[in-house]
């Protein structure tokens, strides 16, 4: 079981590092850690995140945006693992500005042939990334669903 | 294995049948606040059996059955039923379209039924354990979960990497 | 001291009503109320919220943009009982629809006649309504500072 | 009362000296993520007496001190000066703008001055704690304070209350 265990952590390791560097920079450190490799069945998993060149003594001291990214970066290590049939993103994006968006859609682009992706979100950029948008309103307390194209975009989001 | 079609009716703000059809690979879904974008996520959790309320923003499992506003009465129950294409086989069954169906009603007696023929909750489960497809897998990214990653709540790291190793 | 806290209490909550009423709707359900009104010095503060003539049965139950907005009407009926010199507001537009952060921008400009804002945002209709702008920059690790107005902000904001 | 100037060096990314004139009403804070916005409110707290290292994302206080980077040793000290106008005499001092200063050097010592006299960290708090704005005020609205009011973590509706009666 450990055996099959390092394996599959190993794995996830690599893909956090790849991951990692393609949402912040190529040369960035970070990496992942047992807290016990002796007994890594019992042990916590420890994130070294240093984006762009910086020093912070945890991963506590980043940005709001930069935890995001890197919490994102885990995530998309361990769908690389197991691909799920379908992930769904519920306003993830929130915290990211622009130059993070465009990232963050373009790693699902690359997924997204492998898997299907269902983006909540009230941001325009991403908006413009996905392939369909389906816009939610209420009316007097019940929801319903329209097909949404950007010309009736601003009716649905304005309430 | 591709979503198909997701239907509610009675579940939380959707009180009147609700079809969403999935036909794309990235599907945005949008909305002003509160308008019911969240709840559709809980629904495709609920589906694919969550038991945990606190998961679901509801104090008990009956609270995500409709529960009425100023002009119109509550909901008798609450359905969701989930389709997939079993194109790729990972589901284990000969069938080329999978539905799961799950029914609570106001007494909280529930209904659970796969492809049309009642089952338990416990059928669901196993249908959908190895495709890290579970309501707890790694791929229902809600803002929440980022927050218990950083923090390495309740060691959610390891309990989250168990799931897909 | 008890007297003095039931007086600020009525005035809180009066406040809290109107501006909860000014975020969502004229005659929406709303109100603070003490968990032990005997003893009010040792109770909890409960919110009931009730937008758009919904029956949510706790706040909880509330969306993410909905339970920002409630706790902003909080924050700003307490400003309103004693008004601090300044406010900063922290990304807090972030899980608010384009409808919402223009109701929080004019109850921004309203307070702004007698408080200092600092608002701190990713969001381009906030920067619309803020009087000046400053853009962070950061090169190499060290952060600086540069006056920002809107032909200069797609380079801040790019990194 | 007006805030007038910030000042900030050494203290977190803020490596070099950088001044912020707080000239008007509603002042816009921007940039990417991770420049280092959310520093800047943090240097506003720090100055302000704050001493709860998590509500400035620290392990320890001395993490206030720019730590250096892969092309720059860290700094020996972290410094803060925030100048108000005294307006509208609301700060009991017969002076028209005050400033508040504060040092953290390396080795954990620290400095305070009010109007560049050496003060104590109490001369600070009780010039400010009448006036809403000490550290902990509701004046000062990180998405995380949205929070802990959603959850009345630690009873933090209460306590805030306390502070604005
Ligand atoms: N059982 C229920 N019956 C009726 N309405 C409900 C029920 N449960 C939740 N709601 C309502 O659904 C609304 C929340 O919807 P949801 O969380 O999906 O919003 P959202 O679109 O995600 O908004 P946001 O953009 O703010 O996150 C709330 O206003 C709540 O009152
Ligand atoms: N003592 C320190 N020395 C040097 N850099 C530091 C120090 N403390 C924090 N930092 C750096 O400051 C950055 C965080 O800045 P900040 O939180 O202000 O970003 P932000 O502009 O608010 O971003 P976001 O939009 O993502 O919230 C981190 O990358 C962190 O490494
Ligand atoms: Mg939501
Ligand atoms: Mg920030």
């Amino acid at each position: 079981a450990t055996n099959k265990f390092m394996q599959a952590f190993t794995q996830v390791r690599g893909h956090f590092v790849r991951v990692f560097r393609s949402l912040f920079e190529a040369d960035d450190t970070c990496d992942l850690k047992l807290s016990d490799p002796e007994k890594p069945l019992e042990s916590r998993i420890e994130i070294i995140a240093k984006p762009k060149g910086k020093r912070p003594l945890s991963i506590n001291q980043l940005s709001g945006g930069e935890k995001t990214l890197t919490a994102t970066a885990l995530l998309f290590s361990l769908y690389l693992l197991k691909p799920a049939p379908f992930c769904i993103f519920d306003e993830v994006d929130a915290p990211l500005d622009d130059a993070n968006i465009a990232k963050f859609n373009n790693i699902i682009k690359d997924f997204s042939k492998n898997s299907q992706f269902i983006i909540v979100t009230h941001n325009k950029k991403t908006m413009e990334a996905v392939d369909i948008m389906y816009g939610v309103t209420m009316v007097k307390g019940v929801s319903k669903v329209v097909p949404v194209d950007f010309r009736n975009l601003q009716a649905v989001t304005l309430n | 294995m591709r979503l198909k079609t997701l239907e509610l009716r009675g579940f939380k703000s959707f009180a009147d049948k609700t079809v969403i059809n999935f036909g794309e690979d990235v599907i945005g879904v949008v909305g002003s606040n509160g308008c019911g974008k969240s709840n559709i996520v809980d629904a495709i959790r609920w589906v694919l059996g969550e038991q945990k309320t606190k998961h679901l923003r509801s104090e008990s499992m009956t609270n995500v059955i409709f529960n009425g506003t100023k002009g119109r009465k509550s909901a008798g129950f609450a359905e969701v039923v989930l389709i997939f294409e079993n194109n790729k086989g990972i589901l284990p069954t000969a069938y080329r379209e999978v539905s799961i169906h799950r029914i609570l009603y106001k007494d909280g007696s529930s209904e659970y039924r796969l492809n049309d023929v009642k089952c338990r909750l416990k059928d669901i489960n196993n249908l959908i354990s190895d495709t890290g497809m579970g309501p707890d897998s790694y791929a229902i990214i809600a803002l929440g979960m980022v927050d218990d990653l950083l923090r390495d709540k309740e060691n959610a790291r390891l309990r989250l990497f168990e799931q897909a190793a």
